[in-house]
């Protein structure tokens, strides 16, 4: 799957 | 950080804000729908379930907490402010929300980036804010008088989603592997449910006319 997605988002 | 995000963040922080003073000022939470800030509720305890163990930036944490404690707060002032509760209109603001969170949890049981507590619990809270709008949009259906603060709340709650699409359009095309369909899906379909009140709210400030919703 693809890259875990960064979490810098609120 | 771009200025789409920026915007959308701090639209979404002027609009919990917006809502906030309202409450405290006039001491009433009339048009309000409590289930609406609950599920808000949960949506950022699940989405900021990495509060304390990843730090991404000062702003970040800040604005996660700003979050947390607004949201929380205006739950506990709906519930439990011996003025505020008064005007809480519990007949009218009857959606279940089971009807909303069962159906967002068992999606993000099957659809999700990986299978971990953290990143489901991550994906819940995305479909949950998909749709934690939708029984303050039926109370306002419902009670079909909406003043101007809570009007302008429902609003900028839309709009800060509508920015983070372009948030994510742009980052798309300047940043490698920055593939979130899941978050782009569930963003989307969220605009979408504001669409209809945009138009009604758009309608009655050209017209100048109070803002009614169809029953």
């Amino acid at each position: 799957g693809d890259a875990i997605p960064d979490k810098d988002e609120l | 950080m771009n200025i789409f995000r920026l915007a959308g963040d701090m639209t979404h922080l002027v609009s919990v804000l917006v809502l906030l003073l309202k409450i405290h000022t006039i001491k009433s939470c009339a048009g309000i729908s409590l289930k609406t800030q609950e599920l808000y509720a949960l949506v950022f305890t699940t989405r900021y379930l990495d509060l304390f163990t990843d730090y991404i930036s000062l702003y970040n944490t800040v604005m996660k907490l700003i979050f947390l404690g607004s949201s929380f707060s205006i739950v506990w002032y709906i519930r439990r402010h011996k003025i505020v509760r008064r005007s809480y209109d519990k007949d009218q603001d009857t959606f279940r929300h089971y009807f909303i969170v069962l159906p967002c949890l068992v999606l993000a049981l099957l659809i999700h980036h990986k299978f971990t507590f953290k990143e489901v619990m991550w994906t819940f809270s995305l479909y949950l804010e998909a749709v934690a709008i939708l029984p303050q949009l039926v109370l306002l259906q419902r009670t079909r008088n909406i003043d101007n603060l809570t009007g302008q709340y429902v609003f900028l709650l839309g709009a800060y989603r509508a920015l983070y699409i372009l948030n994510w359009i742009y980052r798309h095309y300047t940043e490698p592997h920055y593939v979130h369909w899941i978050t782009w899906i569930a963003g989307i379909v969220q605009t979408l449910l504001y669409a209809d009140f945009f138009y009604y709210y758009f309608q009655s400030w050209k017209n100048n006319v109070k803002l009614q919703l169809p029953a």
